[in-house]
């Protein structure tokens, strides 16, 4: 089944982040072993899970310039089975420094190739920052799938189609194992009807690729990040918690069948 | 007064593009003659207002690779003195092409030049995409303040100390005048502890800087764009166009204070 997941969508705030740390949290709470690699220079996943500034001197930017290997990079959680590479603003200027090194699309790809050739890790999950430059394209020819997490909006409806031709172009060009291992549905309020409308037509044009489990809007799911836990340690019980554990076990019925 | 604002905020999904069609719309509406300069390779404000694929044959990427004038590019909307120059997907490209090209900071700014010089707007508002790279540089170059959408929610203030340090750095090295005219909360649910002591926070730092007014979480808002409409079109009276229009309101009080 595939190893590495990229969490991408060039559209802004439709839940790549907290989708890439509950998830993985609850995929570690079911004793699978997990590496969160923080590929976003806001750093919002390394903030989720807990790590301090003093756990990020070497993140994500020293291991794709090349200064440090991801194992080096990497910090545990005080999640069992949670790790994470951690990010800084720094990796901001990755973006332009990549642009002239050999293999600039590579560098992530590389990095990892120990960690999984050592069976360190069960799984992978990339957290990408909103846009489709240097840093989304390393995650993309790193991953073995993609999945796509979605606001049920409109504009993140109308982001799609540009992200599937990215998609297809670099399945193409650089790495041709990719493809749309999922679609998940995150802030959905059942009472909106745009809401109701925009999931429909996403299961219409998506089929089975989009996830049945569909993560509600809760306030409890954002008021997490501020105590440095995943929601799953802050709040169990709430609604958010319960749609990311069955999202997790989703997923793993799903990597089962193939 | 300030006559070019860039609405940026690197953190994605704060209401950028919402603000920047809906107060350009309330501007517009008590006679200001605005301009709105699509800088986000989404399109979503160019949508929003309406411009069909057909009316961006030529648009944002053509002026800033040099291709067209400004004047060539921009569009009328259905509302009258609101202009709109428009952008695709082909943007995303400028990113890359724009690194090797003489002045690249300065595209924008010399762009806007004609327009400016030529008094043919009372204010262009420039909408930017989710990121701190060569596009949002050139909109902070172009302009004469900056405005920070800001969702009311922990990731988003995270990022709001990496914004201030980019736009000091940004006053210091390619343009003195800019500072920050104004914050505006956006999507905010007063039944939301989080949501309120995020205010407090902001106020407390930034003091009057952030806008009065606060644009409350209104479905009518979200709904507005799938008809290519701003909501002051599609529902004049909801909750979200009243207080545009009152943003609008304190914008231009300020900008007559000086
Ligand atoms: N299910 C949910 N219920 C309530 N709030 C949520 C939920 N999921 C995410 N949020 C909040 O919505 C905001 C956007 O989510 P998040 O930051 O994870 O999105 P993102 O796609 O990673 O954003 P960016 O594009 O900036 O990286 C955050 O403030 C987050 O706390
Ligand atoms: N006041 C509001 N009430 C309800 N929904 C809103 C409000 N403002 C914005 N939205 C919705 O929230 C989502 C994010 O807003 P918007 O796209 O304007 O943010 P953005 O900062 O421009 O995002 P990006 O970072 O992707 O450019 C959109 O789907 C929008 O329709
Ligand atoms: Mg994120
Ligand atoms: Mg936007």
């Amino acid at each position: 089944p595939p190893r590495v997941y990229a969490l991408a969508n060039q559209k802004g705030g439709v839940g790549k982040t907290t989708t890439a740390i509950n998830l993985a949290t609850a995929l570690a709470a079911v004793g699978q072993r997990v590496l969160v690699v923080d590929l976003d220079p806001q750093g919002n996943a390394s903030t989720g899970l807990g790590v301090t500034a003093e756990q990020r001197k070497i993140g994500t930017y020293e291991v794709l310039v090349g200064e440090s290997p991801l194992a080096a990079a990497t910090v545990a959680t005080r999640i069992p089975h949670l790790s994470v590479c951690p990010a800084t603003v720094n990796l901001a200027g990755a973006e332009l420094e990549l642009i002239d090194l050999e293999r600039r699309e590579f560098r992530l790809v590389e990095a990892l190739k120990d960690a999984v050739a050592a069976n360190s890790y069960d799984l992978v999950l990339i957290d990408c920052p909103p846009s489709l430059g240097l840093l989304t394209v390393n995650a993309l020819v790193a991953a073995d799938a993609l999945m796509v997490p979605l606001q049920c909006e409109f504009f993140a409806l109308e982001g799609l189609g540009h992200l599937t031709r990215t998609v297809e172009r670099l399945r193409r060009a650089l790495n041709p194992k990719l493809f749309i291992a999922g679609i998940m549905l995150t802030m959905m309020d059942r009472r909106n009807n745009l809401a109701l409308q925009v999931e429909s037509d996403v299961r219409g044009h998506f089929g089975d690729v989009v996830f049945g489990t569909t993560i509600p809007r809760n306030v409890r799911v954002s008021e997490a990040p501020s105590h440095g836990l995943p929601v799953l340690l802050y709040d169990n019980a709430c609604a958010g918690s319960q749609a990311y554990m069955l999202l997790a076990g989703e997923m793993l019925r799903r990597r089962k069948l193939g």
